[in-house]
């Protein structure tokens, strides 16, 4: 059987490893599943039909690597310490809530194990409390001026209440006081009544 | 200044100026386009009411407005670097699509790459004035991802050295080309190619729809806009019926496969020649998840450092929001995540650029590994990003329905990605196929290059481990 790698949950370059072989798994169960089919003498179209569940996951799990391994790249070209340290622990989070997210492909691979689970989950906590310090400047680095992001929740002075009311006031019905339907149907409804 | 969100960026640990550097490629690049930006937002031909209050025509008709003034001022100010084109653009339509998004993105890009040098001087420069205004005519009312299945027709007619378009059923007319519907006049059609009574697949024709002095249909055209649909108000998405109408030879696109006078068929050398569109497109959608995730975080996050809700401890004041675990464990991952297909959307264009350097050169050997992860990266961070904005409009409570939140607009806007340019699932299947190959390959041994490689070591690590 395949030597369990174990990986460091704590470490980018180990998760990206696991990441592959999670992929490299998943690929082998689509082909075999499609060989299998393949074996029961159906044709080659019906045997992709039957096999497409696995091979849809075979490709998610493939690009999920793929990302993760370009995230990981890009911080090596990151030389500010403050920056370098703020990607550094988003791309840990990045990389361990896809962890917590498909625990299964990485359990029934043979890449972590039933106690390291619980590591996982803890540290995603913790990486939380981390990223909060920094979430708005975050985001800031997006640069979306207001115009852009035409958001009244998301202005960049955060005074949401004040805008969002005068927002609402321009609404077009509000341009008169009385709607005028309430003259063409509820005031003669209500004459009667 | 609301003191909460002065108080959050006071805490920061780094500098977002410089992260903002590496987000546009270069301090340069940042400076340029927050130049562009000004420029939009100060110019009072640009000023907007509130879209929102607006019918779906007047919204139409105020884009085809700006479009207009667009592209005036994109010839006034000499802005002719494509990327600096599209943040102009996007910042006219505040990223928006708008009604000429296919003329400019599909019709001028299609009439550089695959037509004659005759043809792009018979149909580039009245195409870059505007004087030909032109979308794409691919999908049918029946038929989308799968193009093998269209049934729009192009059959020769040698006597007079022209091919007959036509719809032969209703499922064949043409639906949902953006633009199509009540602002252009021309249009490539996507159609199965008959010459000589054999039918040679898809080819691409240059079909006027509309007069180029009234604007109104031609005959034996019936066109117009499809309705209000998800999103996408200000573009009139059409229909386009074609009632055996007649085009010159010329307008066949001819630069790879030809239909001589006499219509003889020539093959084009690759059929691999369209996968480059389709690469191109696909990575500027990686990048459109990446921008929309983005915007959808900004708004929950800030949002969530000034509002105050609930009592997380007995008799201490209502906390931000952003202070529960739980909203952080529901936006701190999508922010993670938007980094993270930000940068493979740079990875992706610049890959794709480097791989069009090959193609030109006849070096179509990365192509295909290409066009499969452009096909799976499309759809794994769509259906990512899609799933993501709405965990965000969700975060925002009451207010993220209000269209103020600009959070709903985000949301109908970029979740047609999932399904336009190559359904997920269908994209997902494609790649797949390549990773299928790849393992074959692997499994016989053969050495795998690219992205894909890890399976050749993966294979070996994956057998049997003699004891």
């Amino acid at each position: 059987s395949s030597r369990p790698t174990v990986v460091n949950i704590s470490d980018l370059a180990s998760l990206v490893e696991a990441y592959k072989l999670r992929a490299a798994k998943l690929v082998e169960v689509a082909a075999k599943s499609l060989q299998g089919e393949l074996q029961k003498s159906r044709s080659p179209e019906d045997a992709w039909n039957n096999s497409s569940i696995d091979l849809v996951r075979a490709s998610d799990a493939h690009c999920h690597y793929v990302v993760v391994k370009l995230f990981a790249a890009k911080l090596g070209e990151i030389s500010d310490t403050g920056v370098h340290s703020a990607l550094s622990t988003l791309a840990l989070l990045y990389a361990l809530h896809g962890v917590a997210q498909n625990s299964g492909d990485f359990l029934q691979a043979g890449l972590l194990t039933v106690p390291q689970l619980s590591s996982v989950s803890q540290r995603l906590k913790d990486i939380l409390a981390q990223v909060r310090t920094n979430a708005v400047a975050l985001v800031d680095a997006f640069d979306y001026r207001d115009e852009m992001l035409n958001s009244v929740l998301g202005r960049y002075d955060g005074n949401i209440y004040e805008h969002m009311f005068e927002w609402a006031r321009k609404s077009p019905l509000n341009r008169t006081e009385v709607h005028e339907s309430y003259h063409k149907y509820l005031k003669p409804l209500q004459s009667k009544l | 200044m609301n003191p909460d969100i002065q108080r959050e960026r006071e805490n920061a640990t780094f500098n977002t100026d410089l992260l903002t550097y590496i987000l546009d490629g270069g301090q340069e690049k940042t400076r340029r386009r927050r130049e562009i930006e000004s420029l939009v937002i100060s110019d009072a031909d640009f000023q907007q009411e509130d879209a929102n209050f607006l019918s779906r025509s007047e919204r139409y008709d105020a884009a085809v407005r700006k479009s207009a003034q667009m592209i005036l001022k994109l010839r006034e100010y000499g802005i002719s670097d494509p990327e600096e084109i599209y943040a102009y653009k996007n910042c006219v339509h505040r990223g928006r699509p708008e009604p000429l998004d296919l003329h400019l993105g599909m019709f001028l890009p299609t009439l550089l790459n695959q037509a004659t040098p005759e043809q792009q001087e018979a149909f580039f420069m009245p195409a870059w004035n505007l004087e030909i205004i032109g979308t794409y005519a691919q999908t049918e009312m029946g038929h989308g991802t799968f193009i093998r299945g269209l049934e729009t027709t192009a059959t020769y007619d040698p006597a007079t050295q022209e091919f007959v378009m036509n719809s032969p059923t209703i499922s064949s007319i043409k639906w949902w080309p953006g633009g199509l519907g009540k602002t252009s006049n021309h249009a490539i059609v996507l159609a199965q190619l008959y010459t000589k009574g054999i039918c040679h697949g898809l080819h691409a024709f240059i079909v006027p729809i509309r007069s180029m002095s009234t604007h109104e249909p031609l005959p034996g055209i019936e066109v117009g806009d499809i309705g209000p649909k998800f999103g996408f108000d200000e573009v009139d998405n059409g229909y386009l019926k074609m009632d055996n109408v007649r085009i010159p030879r010329m307008n066949m696109l001819m630069k790879y496969a030809k239909v001589e006078r006499d219509g003889t068929y020539q093959k084009p050398p690759s059929a691999k020649l369209t996968y480059g569109t389709m690469v191109f497109i696909r990575s500027m959608i990686v990048g459109e998840s990446s921008r929309a995730l983005s915007k959808a975080c900004t708004i929950a996050i800030r949002y969530s450092s000034v509002r105050h809700q609930s009592e997380l401890r007995p008799g201490e004041p209502e906390p931000q929001i952003l202070d529960y675990q739980t909203q952080q464990y529901k936006l701190f991952p999508l922010l993670a995540t938007a980094y993270a297909f930000k940068f493979v959307g740079q990875y992706m264009t610049e890959t794709y650029h480097r791989i069009t350097g090959d193609i030109n050169q006849g070096d179509f050997s990365e192509l295909p590994e290409l066009h499969a992860l452009s096909a799976g990266l499309k759809a794994f961070t769509t259906w990512v990003a899609n799933g993501g904005i709405e965990v965000c409009r969700m975060s925002c409570g009451g207010h993220g329905y209000s269209r103020c939140s600009s959070l709903p607009d985000i949301y109908v806007t970029f979740t047609p990605t999932c399904t336009y340019e190559g359904e997920n699932t269908v994209m997902m299947l494609q790649t797949a196929r390549y990773l299928v190959k790849s393992y074959r390959q692997a499994s016989t041994g053969q050495q795998l290059s690219g992205i894909v490689s890890y399976l050749n070591e993966a294979h070996q690590r994956l057998q049997a481990q003699p004891v």
